[in-house]
């Protein structure tokens, strides 16, 4: 995944069977940003893998505040970018019970 | 650490807290 500048992680362990998942979101370099950046800090938010679309989170983001309309794009392909890998590892991993 | 929660219109709750500092990339 290309370096966005805006880190996304697990913020629980991935038990590989809920459909919503807690993620957290922060900015590693202010100036990969377009538009002005407010450091907030680390910002924690619930994601359902199997219904939600990241750029829908990442313009309720920029509604919020916490990012510049310009800063949407970025944002979404980073929480993109970070829910492709989690699907993919689920993908791969398979069940004790088989 | 401070914590603050924010919740969107659409009903999406962001909370808000330092970043750890062991994530925090070197400078």
């Amino acid at each position: 995944a290309e370096d966005t500048g805006v880190r996304v992680e697990l913020a629980e362990e991935d038990d590989g069977k809920k459909s919503s998942i807690a993620l957290k979101l922060w900015v590693e370099d202010p100036k990969k940003l377009k538009g002005k950046y407010k450091d907030n800090g680390a910002i924690e938010f619930s994601y359902d893998l199997e219904k939600e679309v990241p750029e829908d989170v990442a313009q309720e983001m920029v509604e919020t505040g916490f990012f510049h309309e310009s800063d949407a794009k970025i944002v979404g392909k980073s929480i993109r970018d970070r829910v492709s890998l989690i699907k993919w590892k689920r993908e791969r991993t398979i069940p004790v019970t088989e | 650490s401070s914590t603050t929660q924010v919740v969107h219109s659409a009903g999406r709750r962001f909370i808000v807290s330092p970043v750890p500092e062991s994530r925090l990339k070197d400078q």
